[in-house]
């Protein structure tokens, strides 16, 4: 059986909010590595990854794998009963028909108990390949979130190129262009508002930036975004979580 | 589409 308890019921939540739009339904896989998921959009254009690892809860219990085919609609509507700083506790039966989420409040006695329907949900395992990336980079999560908002109102499409002074975005659109550069920067005082740019090559990219900001629902995750990119290889995104991560690829556009 | 297969050929099924 599965019982897996966070502090926070806030990171559920969260990791719920920034995946819902890409994914409907998927697996969270549990073992005894902690609780995975992997799923493509319909377009099958992007893919998301996520990994909350056996110490970002306390306890964790997983007797055998079980694979939870959860409605990911479903969940964040019982996940809105939970205050974000509820104890959440997971469990389910090694072949379970539902997920039993406790929500225990820590200032007061209350409990409240939901059970979700799971559905049998056959889903394609990907490998992902370690790769070197011509080029990393680590941002502020908010500045990339608001990048991708401005640009957006102007274009559907992003470039992205990397070099060793800095990061450039940039957009064509009907009513004009526009473009954002991040220098590379490096604040001692405050890390999380650093842009650091790890470089192999210089190297630049095109992507939907509908995709782009949907990913970034996922910045209350985490205070910085790392943005990792290589030629023809999709754009890989991650969140870091305090024990895991929630991860995006987007294939680039072609033609560039 | 090719980014569709392109995306495929990047993430190889297990």
């Amino acid at each position: 059986m599965l019982e897996a308890r966070l502090e926070q019921a806030a990171v559920l939540k969260k990791v719920v909010d920034a995946i819902k739009d890409l994914v409907q339904d998927c697996n969270f896989d549990c073992n005894d590595s902690g609780i995975q998921l992997q799923a493509m959009d319909n377009s099958h254009v992007a893919l998301v990854a996520m990994h909350l690892k056996t110490d970002a809860f306390s306890p964790y219990r997983c007797d055998r794998n079980i694979a939870l085919g959860i409605n990911l609609a479903s969940l964040q509507k019982v996940l809105r009963a939970a205050q974000n700083d509820d104890l959440l506790t997971l469990k389910a039966e090694d072949a379970p028909d539902v997920l039993n989420l406790v929500f225990e409040s820590a200032e007061n006695d209350r409990i409240a108990e939901y059970d979700i329907k799971l559905m049998d949900i056959d889903q394609e395992h990907l490998g992902i390949p370690d790769t070197e990336y011509a080029a990393t980079v680590t941002m502020p999560s908010s500045e990339f979130q608001r990048i991708c908002r401005d640009l957006n109102a102007l274009s559907e499409s992003v470039s992205i190129e990397a070099a060793k002074e800095g990061i450039k975005f940039s957009c064509q659109g009907d009513i004009g262009s526009g473009a954002v550069t991040l220098r590379q920067n490096n604040n001692v005082e405050k890390p999380d508002l650093s842009t650091i740019i790890e470089l192999n090559e210089p190297v630049g990219l095109t992507f939907s930036l509908k995709y782009l900001v949907n990913f970034c629902k996922a910045s209350s995750l985490s205070n910085t975004v790392k943005l990792s990119l290589s030629a023809e290889v999709p754009l890989l995104i991650e969140y870091k979580m305090e024990s895991g991560y929630v991860r995006f690829y987007l294939a680039p556009k072609i033609g560039d | 589409t090719s980014t569709q297969a392109r995306m495929q050929d990047f993430f190889k099924a297990i």
